[in-house]
């Protein structure tokens, strides 16, 4: 699975997520990828997410959703509602993986609970960070 | 100077240290980077949050290395099946396509289904479709093959055959 999210320069918040699903998946199986709420969400007021993972408990458990829920309803950051999501209600369940999330500021977190995940992230500095483990 | 953000995945899994080589550790690097400045040279003329994610997302299904697009599993019949989806914050509209087969960048179907239908999420031959009557490129079975994953099919279904428990989580990642 590979995604991206961005925060561009009206503010403005947008999701992208594309996948090959699993090695020697079923036939049919859909995971989190399509599943808008679960693997890849983007809303202006809260945040723009792509995950990758145990897809199915992404699903279960509308892991972007729940993270625009935290912030929305409960007033977190992103960090934190991101990282609750990760570690607690995935992490907890089955649901190894991880994210990366923006918010309207431009704020990025790319929290995850498994061994690795190839993630990258770059600013109007054009500070290019990559990072593989 | 105008504020924007651009991040990026390429998936999770457990990296193995022993197959990850220099330089194939730098291979990696440089396919996060490629998507990187794919999404920032938009972002830095103006340009919108959905063309920089769609642009990095391309860039990454053409990278063998990352499991989609082109470098997508295989099913457990040997074949493969592409998911994608993107959403627009700004207007919460949305496009995904699911089971898909065939366009080079399946979140350029996506998106066209999101831009040009009134529906969040097609699958089957109406997908394809949505992304024919956008003039997408579409890829034989070849382009998308890739001896790696092909592999990764053969051992999995090797492990199932003989009963072998499959205990590593990363397996079961997009």
């Amino acid at each position: 699975t590979v995604g991206a999210v961005a925060c561009d320069a009206q503010g403005n918040l947008a999701a992208a997520t594309s996948t090959g699903g699993m090695t020697a998946k079923a036939p049919g199986r859909i995971g989190d990828t399509p599943i808008i709420g679960a693997g890849t969400y983007a809303d202006n007021k809260t945040c723009a997410v792509s995950g990758t993972g145990h897809g199915e408990v992404f699903i279960r458990f509308t892991a972007a959703a729940e993270i625009a829920a935290r912030m929305r309803h409960a007033g977190e950051s992103l960090e934190t509602a991101a990282t609750h999501v990760v570690m607690e209600d995935l992490g907890k369940n089955d649901g190894s993986g991880g994210l990366i999330a923006v918010d309207a500021q431009g704020h990025i977190v790319m929290p995850f609970n498994c061994e690795g995940m190839y993630r990258g992230m770059v600013n109007e500095n054009a500070d290019f960070e990559t990072f593989i483990y | 100077m105008t504020r924007f953000s651009l991040a990026v995945h390429g998936g999770a899994g457990t990296i193995n240290k022993a197959t990850l080589t220099p330089e194939l550790e730098v291979r990696y690097h440089e396919g996060l980077r490629t998507a990187l400045r794919a999404g920032h040279a938009i972002l830095k003329d103006g340009g919108s949050a959905m063309d920089a994610v769609t642009a990095a997302v391309c860039a990454l299904e053409d990278e063998p290395l990352f499991n989609a697009g082109r470098g997508a599993v295989f099913t457990s019949e040997g074949v493969q099946e592409m998911d994608a989806a993107v959403m627009d914050g700004k207007t919460r509209e949305a496009g995904a396509v699911g089971g898909i087969f065939g366009p080079r960048n399946p979140i350029l179907a996506a998106r066209a289904v999101m831009e040009s239908t009134e529906h969040v999420m097609l699958i089957g031959p109406n997908a394809l479709q949505v992304a024919r009557n956008a003039d997408l490129p579409f890829e034989e079975a070849p382009y998308f093959f890739t001896q790696s994953r092909w592999d990764a099919l053969q051992s999995t279904l090797a492990m199932r055959a003989t009963g072998q428990v499959d205990d590593d989580p990363a397996r079961r990642h997009g």
